[in-house]
């Protein structure tokens, strides 16, 4: 499931500094 | 001692979405009854969205269509918001402990229906709020928009109708928010149990607080729980919306972050 929703994953992690958001 | 525990969850929770939320409902009453002082930039028709685009953006690109320019606003504010979300979620007490995947599922359903709880507040029966760039959309225009777009937000303002009439406040939307994250019965959830445990000190802790906070108001936890059935209802209705704009309109990019949420969801 992580790896199908890796942005959510990222923000779960790093917060929403992720170059994606 | 047992009350005492449920009464700091609450005051922990609240601090979280104070710290996370950046447009609380207090202040967005304040801005819609003219209370805070400076009045929102009112976009009402078509002249007054291309002025409040240039006046935000710089320029007014008249090859996009007003429909495209409002549905990407209203993606970048979701994204913003899926993100307070996201920060609230990580500072509810129990969350952080959650197998990632679980984590992953719960915001995966709950962020929409947060973030529909979280613009009733925003909202009156005559527009939305959108503070970030101090403006107010009128319904009517919404209406005017060509469909589907004209559906995207029509049916959140007949639930915030709805929702408004409970009356609750921040303190409150921290809980009612809280609770809806911690929900054990999204689809796939692997330890469905944990997390119904965690759902069930918020709820508790709910129940004290509307007792305290609304004395004359014996029923409006059940109330407020019955609401919870129709933000369901109301995002899956959003995800058909939004896969109608996907099929009918070419120049339609939906951002990444919305189109993980929505794949499978229902």
């Amino acid at each position: 499931l992580t790896e199908r929703h890796k942005i959510l994953h990222k923000l779960l992690q790093d917060g929403s500094s992720s170059p994606d958001i | 001692p047992h009350e005492a525990n449920l009464a700091s969850l609450s005051r922990l929770v609240y601090s979280a979405y104070l710290n996370n939320f950046t447009l609380t409902k207090e202040k967005a009453r304040a801005i819609l009854t003219g209370r805070a002082g400076q009045s929102p930039v009112v976009i009402h028709d078509m002249e007054s969205l291309k002025n409040a685009e240039s006046l935000f953006l710089g320029k007014w690109n008249i090859e996009r269509e007003a429909e495209l320019v409002m549905f990407n606003r209203y993606q970048h504010r979701s994204v913003e918001a899926i993100c307070e979300v996201t920060e609230f979620a990580k500072s509810i007490p129990g969350f952080g402990s959650l197998d990632l995947n679980d984590q992953v599922t719960l915001l995966k359903y709950g962020v929409h229906e947060a973030m529909f709880t979280l613009w009733s507040a925003y909202m009156n029966k005559d527009g939305i709020l959108v503070a970030t760039n101090n403006s107010f959309v009128t319904r009517e225009f919404l209406k005017t928009l060509r469909k589907p777009y004209s559906s995207v937000i029509e049916p959140k303002f007949e639930f915030a109708a709805r929702f408004n009439t409970l009356e609750l406040d921040d303190s409150d939307l921290a809980l009612f928010v809280a609770a809806i994250i911690l929900c054990g019965d999204r689809p796939g959830l692997l330890d469905a149990h944990q997390i119904e445990e965690l759902q069930d000190s918020i709820l508790q802790a709910f129940h004290l607080h509307l007792r305290n906070n609304h004395p004359d108001a014996p029923r409006l936890l059940a109330h407020a729980l019955q609401k919870m059935a129709d933000l369901r209802q109301l995002v899956t209705e959003h995800a058909d919306v939004v896969v109608a704009i996907k099929q009918s309109d070419a120049a339609f990019a939906l951002h990444p972050l919305l189109q993980e949420i929505y794949e499978d969801m229902y």
